[in-house]
């Protein structure tokens, strides 16, 4: 049997096929293989893509006989599901896998001599992010394949500034068969090893490719925005450069409970450590570490001039863990401070405010009812600042901390407990530490537009992006005009755009790379993801109202959401079975397989809790 | 760089040019009790050996020392300063910039209007020209409207032309373009011989401008300026 036939199964091509048009990305991957054993065999499938896309389609062809994978709504699949689990004949198709990724996994039992082919197709808006776009490959074939392919060609209106692929199983030998070029609006990346460049070693039977594959590439920015329509859908990029970087007055809210002690305290120093490197004069900041009780560095908000800083790493050098955890006390100290400093102007008039916490633990001394904790949060801050809350390891109840966050206009992000977990937060830090503008709000004629997305952002960060899309009311609009106001260091900006909708139509319509509905489809994607994060902060009758525009979306554009399943039937010896994908959220983690403490008093443990998830 | 004086109390306008080295900066307005100066870099053509080069105005700086405020217009970019504190524009941007004592409203590709203070406020045009053009390049037009807010003592090259000057012309006579008659001026005292012409206002239309008959004044404005026109190069835009 040649080396490309692992127990009877050949694989004789994966191919994984990106087309990415304004940002929006389209995903194939396709495998064929064939059972050459002389008995049924299970051939199984698994691709690894990112938590941020939705799953649009997976068809499963045998011997010429194709079976699609179907979208539904989450409770109708559910019962069909129930039903199939109470014959013992369902598995669950999609499961979280590590920080950025989920893994899809269907297997087919083949009869002898029979091929396979599986087809699954995701899509995703991939975000800029610290001044570039990321597109992320898993690659992990189990076994080595005939022709193995990644092509990606990539479509941007503004023109490509910079594109790079890289891959963490690089070798020289590799390197030859990655290509990677760009010319004026257009990208490729191709990527094509042959069967011997596979090979871990040059008489194996293993694969060298085994890793991340990443392309990341930027687009011209001579004009501050850019509005592209097709089909009636436009969507408006909107990240200007060369702005001054407005002043921060940063709250740290961290929290020093005994659940700290050992290696997570230590990372959580070099993070600050780091970052207070990287302040700059004009920002003022504070510590407030909260454990059983609450206690500050300074009592208000200091100017980070290099002696206070100086005094800051002092500080932070001896960070002690102890006692139980307080969250309430901790932000609500931090809140206030923040409104004192603005109140009395000690804090420069064009700056921003910001509270950044960290916690490891749920609340569990003084005020522990997290309605409450929202609550007093919420009203504390009266929606002057954002609340950014960085959730270490998975000891805690991330939908509370995601939930505060976002009705505070900040946002969520678990610190996964690893070697690098200082380099997490000072990335975090790194996303936050330059905002531009304050205040944005994207506005747009009112009888010309409808079903746009969130329009109105806090901040604008440097080398991030706003994205808004929407639908034209009139299809016979000749143009019209975007503002987007906002305050920087020094001055109030009011950005114009002018569209002229015949030309930009026309323009994108001439080009090959568009996949048809591709505008119309990121604005579905915008819509449901946006729709998904509202849904969280409210409840009763406008939750419902949420959910079902959501749900209505997913099904119309076939994605799998949080609110859809996609029900796969698979021929099992000639019984039909079914399998369910959902989308895994990230607030519910797989079981962890190892109890915690998070209650005691001043009695932290002997040694640190090592425990493994379901990653 | 040709400069255009407008003088509504005789309804008419004088002009002259400037014919300086490229790279010379050019003192254009400076008002000490308000604080505010422009200056301007010239900019020659593309071919350097070219008999008789034009030369245009490729590099403006405004400069208000109240307002601890500077801003460098070039045909590319446009730079804003608040102490040391700067921020970027290109010529691709529509913006309206405001802060304390400044609008700046940038027309993608078109012009800026800058405002300062209680009034007085510039034009200034980006003139661009086909960049496969051998011979030129794209080069800026300065323009100010409301000059009477600025102060009595306002000098400059332009800035001497925002108090009411008095000239009188006679002896029409037809010159060496029998389509442009030469004359005798009296202005600032000098007897000078000036030929009626044209030259263009691009306020409106930057891409044909309008045209705008005046005096011209030969020798870069010598006779018409305060003292000789090398009196207003200075080493730097701001």
């Amino acid at each position: 049997l040649p080396d490309t036939v692992l127990n009877g199964i050949e694989v004789y091509s994966t191919k994984i096929s990106c087309k990415v048009t304004s940002r929006f990305a389209h995903n194939v991957v396709v495998t064929r293989a064939v059972n050459r054993a002389d008995t049924a065999k299970e051939i199984s499938f698994d691709v690894e893509l990112p938590k941020t896309a939705f799953i649009t389609s997976f068809t499963m062809t045998i011997d010429g006989v194709t079976y699609p994978g179907n979208i539904k709504e989450k409770e109708v699949a559910k019962k069909q599901y129930d039903k199939a689990v109470s014959q013992g004949k369902t598995a669950g198709l999609v499961k979280a896998s590590g920080r950025k990724l989920e893994k899809f996994t269907v297997s087919v039992n083949v009869a002898a001599g029979s091929k396979v082919t599986f087809e699954l197709i995701y899509e995703e808006l991939l975000k800029r992010h610290l001044g570039k776009y990321e597109m992320f490959l898993k690659i992990q074939p189990k076994q080595l394949i005939n022709h193995f392919e990644i092509e990606a060609d990539i479509f941007e209106p503004q023109g490509i500034s910079s594109l790079d692929a890289e891959a963490t199983f690089m070798t020289n030998d590799l390197l030859g068969v990655l290509t990677k070029s760009f010319s004026g609006k257009k990208g490729h990346v191709s990527f094509k090893p042959t069967l011997d460049q596979q090979r871990s070693c040059s008489n194996c039977t293993t694969s060298l490719l085994n890793g991340d594959f990443t392309i990341t590439y930027d687009v011209n920015r001579e004009s501050p925005a850019n509005v592209q329509i097709v089909n009636g859908y436009f969507v408006h990029f909107f990240a200007p450069k060369d702005l001054p970087v407005v002043p921060k007055n940063v709250v740290f809210v961290i929290d020093v409970s005994g659940s700290m002690y050992g290696r997570k305290l230590v990372q959580t120093k070099e993070a600050l450590l780091k970052i207070l490197e990287d302040m700059k004069e004009e920002d003022y900041l504070n510590f407030i570490l909260f454990s059983s009780d609450v206690t500050v560095w300074k009592d208000t908000l200091i100017k980070a001039t290099p002696e206070n800083l100086k005094e800051a790493k002092d500080f932070v050098k001896n960070i002690q863990d102890q006692g139980m955890t307080n969250i309430n006390d901790g932000l609500m100290r931090g809140i206030k401070m923040l409104n004192e400093a603005r109140e009395a102007n000690v804090i420069p008039k064009r700056s921003t405010s910001l509270i950044i916490m960290l916690t490891d633990g749920e609340a569990n001394v003084g005020e522990s009812r997290v309605e409450k904790i929202q609550e007093n949060v919420r009203n504390a801050i009266e929606g002057k600042f954002p609340l950014y809350n960085l959730g270490f390891g998975y000891n805690l109840n991330y939908d509370f901390l995601e939930k505060m966050a976002l009705e505070n206009h900040g946002l969520a992000r678990r610190i996964y407990e690893d070697s690098d977990a200082d380099l997490q937060m000072q990335g975090f830090y790194d996303e936050v530490a330059n905002p531009l503008l304050v205040d944005v709000e994207v506005q747009y004629p009112e009888n010309a537009i409808a079903d746009i997305t969130q329009n109105n952002y806090q901040h604008f960060y440097d080398g991030s992006e706003i994205v808004v899309a929407g639908r034209l009311v009139d299809q016979d609009l000749n143009s019209f005009t975007a503002d987007v106001k906002g305050q920087g260091a020094l001055n109030d900006l009011t950005f114009t755009e002018e569209v002229d909708v015949k030309e930009t139509e026309k323009a994108l319509k001439e080009q090959k790379y568009i996949f048809g509905d591709f505008i119309e489809r990121l604005w579905a994607y915008l819509t449901i993801q946006q729709l998904l994060e509202k849904r969280k902060n409210v409840q009763g009758e406008e939750k419902e109202n949420l959910t079902a525009q959501a749900l209505e979306l997913s099904l119309k554009y076939h994605f799998v959401t949080p609110l859809t399943s996609m029900v796969v039937t698979k021929p099992e010896d000639n019984i039909e079975q079914e399998a369910v994908a959902d989308k895994p959220l990230e607030g519910k983690p797989e079981p962890i397989t190892s109890s915690y403490a998070t209650q005691y008093h001043h009695q932290p443990p002997a040694k640190p809790y090592y425990y493994v998830d379901g990653d | 760089p040709h400069f255009i004086i407008r003088v509504p109390e005789k309804e008419d306008a004088l002009c002259f040019n400037i014919n300086e080295e490229p790279g010379v900066v050019l003192n254009l307005i400076r008002d000490p009790s308000t604080g505010i100066s422009i200056s301007g870099q010239i900019i020659g053509e593309k071919k350097v050996n070219v008999k008789n080069q034009k030369t245009y105005f490729g590099r403006l700086g405004i400069v208000n020392t109240r307002a601890d405020l500077k801003i460098e217009v070039t045909t590319q970019k446009i730079t804003l300063w608040k102490g040391l504190d700067q921020t970027n524009f290109t010529w691709m941007n529509t913006v309206m910039v405001k802060q304390e004592g400044l609008s700046l409203q940038i027309n993608r590709k078109k012009n800026i209007v800058v405002s300062i203070g209680d009034g007085v406020s510039f034009v200034i045009i980006l003139h661009q020209v086909w960049k496969n053009l051998p011979y030129h390049h794209d080069f800026l037009g300065l323009y100010t409207v409301d000059s009477h807010r600025m102060s009595v003592q306002t000098h400059g090259l332009l800035g001497q032309f925002f108090h009411p000057i008095d000239f009188e012309v006679f002896d029409v006579r037809p010159g060496s373009d029998p389509s442009k008659p030469d004359a005798t001026m009296m202005v600032k005292n000098h007897k000078l011989t000036v030929t009626r012409g044209w030259q263009k206002d691009y306020r409106k239309d930057p891409r044909h401008g309008s045209e705008v008959p005046c005096w011209f004044i030969h020798n870069n404005g010598a006779g018409l300026i305060d003292g000789s026109h090398t009196d207003y190069i200075v080493s730097d835009i701001f």
